[in-house]
């Protein structure tokens, strides 16, 4: 049969920065073909496909099962890939090749890890699990 | 490749406009 594709809604005018991404207005309704853990979700609107952040987007129908797992207060390790400042004030800065501990994983991508005292939101993608090798 | 989400984080939610947690 055919594939059905879950909708969403845009909730804020979103502007590309790179190729691979779509400009969408807040109101579009879109399709989504792949939910990247990294908080960059691949869609399609209209004839044109790309990526768009998460955070931007809101299911239309209030989807079957929670979408986001709930809080893991005992945490997964995970180590740095790369290093990030923090911008925001929510944020935690890292440096490459830290073990930390994640604690809540974010369909936006930016995950609540926590390191010793000090939790923040850090981008998921600058994340792989301790005892693994990036791919 | 398009198939490949970009290499930089996505930017976090746009302020007034958080998403609605399910």
């Amino acid at each position: 049969g055919p594939i059905i594709l879950d909708t969403y809604r845009v909730i804020a005018d979103f502007e590309k920065t790179s190729k691979h991404e779509i400009n969408l207005q807040t109101g579009d309704l879109v399709e989504i073909v792949e939910k990247n853990q990294n908080g960059w979700w691949f869609c399609q609107y209209e004839s044109k496909r790309g990526w768009i952040p998460a955070s931007y987007l809101e299911p239309l129908d209030g989807p079957e099962e929670a979408e986001e797992d709930e809080p893991n207060y005992e945490g997964e390790r995970f180590v740095t890939a790369r290093a990030y400042t923090a911008e925001q004030e929510d944020e935690i800065s890292l440096e490459l090749g830290e073990t930390i501990t994640v604690i809540h994983k974010l369909l936006d991508g930016w995950w609540v890890v926590r390191k010793g005292e000090e939790t923040g939101h850090f981008p998921s993608m600058f994340l792989h699990k301790a005892g693994t090798r990036e791919i | 490749d398009i198939k490949n989400p970009p290499q930089n984080p996505p930017p976090r939610p746009p302020p007034e406009t958080r998403r609605k947690r399910v």
